[in-house]
C-alpha cells in the first residue's frame, strides 16, 4: 500500500 | 482488518463513550481536562479530512463520522452544557508547548508536502501527546475518579492494540507506516506509568504528594 492519502487505519 | 485492529478501534470507541456517558449522567465534567478533549477533537478533524477526498470502506467512513461527532459532543458538554462544573483552575497545561513542536515536526517529517498529508501527520503527532493536559491535571489535583481511570485505560489500550496490529500487518502484508508506528509507540509509553498505577492501586488513583 502507498502511504499517501487513502489511509485505511483510524 | 485483523483482530488487533478491530479490538483497538472498539477500545477507542469504548473510551470515548465512557467519558461522554460519565459527563452526561453525572451532569458534571469535574476532573476532566477540557484542553485534552479539544486537542482530540482537533486530532480527528485534521486526520479525517480525507472523508471528502477518498472512500475506503463503509466501516472506515462510519467510524470516522462517529469519532468526530462524539469528540465534538464531549467538547460541547464540557465548555457549554456543563461548564459550571468545569475545573478550569486545575486544567492549566500550556497547550502551545505541544502545538508548536507538533506543527513544526509535521512540516519537517511527512510523506508528502501537501496540505492533507501535513495535516494527517500533525494529527498523528498531536494524538500522541494530546492526553498530557489530562495526566497533568491528575498529577496536579492528586486524584482521579475511577470512571476517569477506566477512560484512560481504554484510551491507552487502544494504541497498544494498534501496535500489535502493526506487528501483524508487517508480518502478513509487509505493510508499515513509520510515522504512525513511532508516534503510536511514544503515545503508548505515556500511558505505561498510568497502567502501572491502574493495575497496582485499583481503580481510584491518588498520586503520591
Amino acid at each position: 500500500s502507498d502511504n499517501e492519502s487513502g489511509k485505511d487505519e483510524l | 482488518m485483523n483482530i488487533f485492529r478491530l479490538a483497538g478501534d472498539v477500545s477507542h470507541l469504548v473510551a470515548i463513550l465512557i467519558l461522554l456517558m460519565k459527563i452526561w449522567r453525572s451532569k458534571s465534567c469535574a476532573g476532566i481536562s477540557g484542553r485534552s478533549q479539544v486537542l482530540f477533537a482537533l486530532v480527528f478533524t485534521t486526520r479525517y479530512l480525507d472523508l471528502f477526498t477518498v472512500y475506503i470502506s463503509a466501516y472506515n467512513t462510519v467510524m470516522k463520522v462517529v469519532f468526530l461527532a462524539l469528540s465534538y459532543a464531549t467538547v460541547y458538554l464540557i465548555y457549554m452544557r456543563f461548564r459550571n462544573s468545569y475545573d478550569s483552575e486545575n486544567d492549566t497545561f500550556r497547550v502551545e508547548f505541544l502545538l508548536i513542536p507538533v506543527i513544526g515536526l509535521s512540516f519537517l517529517e511527512n510523506y508528502a508536502f501537501t496540505p492533507l498529508e501535513i495535516l494527517w501527520t500533525f494529527s498523528i503527532f498531536l494524538e500522541s501527546v494530546a492526553i498530557m493536559p489530562q495526566l497533568f491535571m491528575i498529577t496536579k489535583t492528586g486524584e482521579a475518579e475511577s470512571i476517569t481511570t477506566h477512560y484512560l485505560f481504554f484510551l491507552g489500550l487502544y494504541r497498544a492494540l494498534y501496535i500489535a496490529n502493526w506487528v501483524w500487518r508487517y508480518h502478513t502484508e509487509g505493510f508499515y507506516d513509520q510515522i504512525a508506528i513511532v508516534s503510536g509507540v511514544v503515545q503508548t509509553i505515556f500511558y505505561c506509568d498510568f497502567f502501572y498505577l491502574y493495575v497496582t492501586r485499583g481503580e481510584e488513583i491518588r498520586t503520591p504528594s
